[in-house]
């Protein structure tokens, strides 16, 4: 229904100029309907402006940043409807430690209504995690996991 | 709702039986590339329902059964046992803690499980149908959605406002 | 033949003349996201000719054009001068070291120029011509092509042996 | 002409599996027409087997497998028709260590007859240059570079 998509269209542009600025720490971002007065069928178009640059265009901004204000869209939309958990994979490669730093962030400020499980090649990001998996493969073709608890291993290092 | 643990044997690269726990906070999964990472999230879209073949990477289901190595022989079947702490009482069932398991046998036969009781693929759609879990949600968030979100066209784009509408 | 220096100015984020130099080793361009590495692949890319906007991450050419920010007006135009080593004579043309310049006026006039000499579009492009380099080589090796072999289907990746041959 | 596209798909074909087993340190690769009787239209698929593993199709590999065999596949194209130079724009993000470090090798044994600029957010493709840019924005929205030449300052460390 039109009342119904429109309401969803704009709690998810609010959300979203929200988190695009907290994620770039300024700069501004909207998603519009190219077709205003036919809400029905409207493509949508994202307007991203990283702080102190002057670009109305998502088009024109650089892999990191696309792939950050692409986060924040998604995450726009999962603040509509939250999921109890959340997979990410990998979502964190094109992204320098500035931006990486300012997302986990963020993921952290989520985790009371949401667990996150984050697969990802980044040591910033293992770092601020409570607990990982390794998952190797000495065995060509067989996986095979070990576990750090890095809270419970910090605790009993700080006890012993 | 929060998840509890996922098994898994003979899915995909895992040939061995294994078993992750989940805490929650954030957890993270590292690993060389093609060490089985992705696999995991396969397993968990899997044993939720995933019916489409290429969205879990394959050509066919039973792409998703260990098919050997060069020091082990193919698997005869698939298992993926998720398993969730209900005590909020979020899926519409009366356990505290739910486990969901599903089945591939390589000759296609499938069976699949809630709490160790048989049932059809369809009963564990249903049960995770309001709770924001499954294909159209943001329970899984991955490169090829950032993409999709960056590369589509306007009217493509649409979709992602309405599924959430 | 190989580069010797790209010199860009008003080029998309370099408001300020600058030049790198190269040499016949291998060079990295490194900086956090958004800094302008990639814009200097696009100004490689468009002093060569591209003509297609969208190629160059655009709308339209003008924004190739450094259209100002916080503390900067727009500029008026953008220019990119591309200096080559040519003594073994890969390029047909009788100079040891050959520069190649595009210029484009916001008004959508553009200037062209091989070693100061204003030319057409269309002899920088015949200069380059036999030497591999240009929209259908391997000059330029990016996400988005990597992204094409593997997922395009196999009738489009026939293109890609079909260039080469 | 049905001569020339066979003759190029066979070399690349060759390119491509010794390539793929040499940044695998192992397996095996090839591109194969779908129909082998219809030269001039056929579809081309990619069938590729790292070391140990058990699968023919590209699909069920890893996303960093499939980077490191596009790789395989764009530098067996090249080799058929070799550039003076060439960019590289963050092709190693997926990459790991390992992986990474066979793939800058073979870049360096590409070096006598092709220019590299490769543009990485990775310390260990930094390392393995000979030169280095840094390109920065210290005043929002304005590129600015720093070089570095690692070769240079090293000989005069060396020497003084
Ligand atoms: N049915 C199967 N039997 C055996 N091995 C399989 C099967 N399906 C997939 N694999 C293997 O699993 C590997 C891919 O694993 P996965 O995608 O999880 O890697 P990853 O850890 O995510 O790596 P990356 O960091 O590169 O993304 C592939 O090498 C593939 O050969
Ligand atoms: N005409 C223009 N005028 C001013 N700035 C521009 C113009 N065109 C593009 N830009 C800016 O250039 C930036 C993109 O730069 P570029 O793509 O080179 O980044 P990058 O260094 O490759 O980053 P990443 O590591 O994220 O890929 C964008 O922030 C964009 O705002
Ligand atoms: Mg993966
Ligand atoms: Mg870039």
């Amino acid at each position: 229904t039109k009342e119904r998509f429109l309401d969803t269209f704009n709690r998810v542009d609010k959300n979203f100029g929200e988190i695009f600025t907290k994620l770039f720490e300024g700069g501004s971002a909207k998603i519009e309907l190219l077709e205003p007065d036919n809400v029905l069928e409207s493509g949508i178009r994202i307007n991203a402006r990283p702080p102190g640059k002057n670009i109305k265009s998502i088009k024109l901004t650089s892999g990191g940043e696309k792939t950050l204000s692409a986060i924040a869209l998604m995450f726009a939309i999962y603040e509509v409807r939250p999921t109890p958990f959340c997979i990410l994979d990998e979502v964190d490669s094109p992204l320098d430690d500035n931006n990486l730093h300012r997302f986990l962030r963020m993921l952290k400020d989520y985790t009371d209504k949401t667990q996150f499980i984050i697969i990802t090649h980044n040591k910033l990001t293992m770092e601020m995690c409570d607990t990982f998996y390794g998952v190797t493969m000495e065995e060509f073709g067989v996986s095979k996991i070990i576990s750090v608890k890095l809270r419970e291993a910090q605790e009993s290092a700080r006890a012993g | 709702m929060y998840l509890k643990r996922i098994k898994v044997f003979g899915f995909k690269s895992f040939a061995d039986e294994t078993a992750f726990d989940f805490n929650q906070g954030i957890t993270s999964i590292v690993g060389p590339n093609g060490c089985g990472k992705s696999n995991i999230l396969d397993a968990f879209n899997w044993v939720l329902g995933e019916q489409s073949p290429s969205r879990l990477r394959g050509e066919a289901m039973t792409d998703m059964i260990f098919n050997g190595s060069d020091t082990r022989k193919a698997l005869g079947y698939a298992n993926v046992e998720l398993t969730l702490d209900n005590s909020k009482d979020t899926l519409p069932i009366s356990y505290d803690s739910v486990s969901i398991t599903r089945k591939l046998y390589r000759s296609g036969e499938s069976e699949y499980f809630i709490n160790k009781t048989p049932c059809r693929l369809k009963d564990i759609k249903e049960l995770f149908l309001d709770t924001g879990i499954g294909t159209k949600s943001y329970s899984v968030m991955e490169q090829n959605q950032l993409d999709f979100i960056i590369k589509s066209s306007p009217e493509e784009r649409r979709s992602l406002i309405e599924e959430a509408a």
